[in-house]
């Protein structure tokens, strides 16, 4: 059975220079 | 369908968290991003609001444009209908539920104007 890391499931939007 | 749909969001898929913990697509709560997110060392979540849907370049996308972060950078992406986003104290939502609940047997609340994403950013950029 496959296992998919978390991160896959959420979309990677433009870096902000916010932390 | 052009587009090869992404298999973990079949329902029943297996999700690893960042503790290692094992998880259905389905079960994934809010919590789970966020506490996923504060033991990684890269990535760091965001909130992006849906600001705008239009009709993408086929009939079966759409185009979604996110103000991401506190510094609510503007942020286009054009999926399909059905790809499901993770809105935050809601759960699995898209811009055609049905497709996404018939394709995916995902169970999802339509995806608005208003509603805030989870979204990832790498951490440590300035």
């Amino acid at each position: 059975v496959p296992v998919f890391p978390w991160h896959s499931l959420v979309p990677f939007l433009a870096p902000t220079q916010s932390d | 369908s052009p587009v090869a749909l992404p298999p973990f969001f079949m329902r029943g898929s297996i999700i690893q968290l960042a503790d290692g913990e094992l998880k259905r697509v389905e079960d994934l709560k809010t919590e789970d991003f966020i506490q996923s997110a504060e033991i990684s060392s890269e990535l760091k979540i965001d909130s992006s609001t849906v600001e705008r849907i239009d009709n993408g370049q086929s009939p079966n996308a759409v185009v979604i444009q996110f103000s991401v972060g506190e510094l609510k950078a503007q942020v286009c992406v054009e999926v399909l209908l059905e790809y499901p986003f993770f809105v935050f104290g809601q759960g699995w939502s898209s811009c055609c539920p049905d497709r996404t609940t018939q394709l995916f047997e995902l169970s999802c609340a339509k995806l608005c104007v208003g509603d805030v994403c989870v979204s990832l950013t790498l951490r440590g950029l300035r």
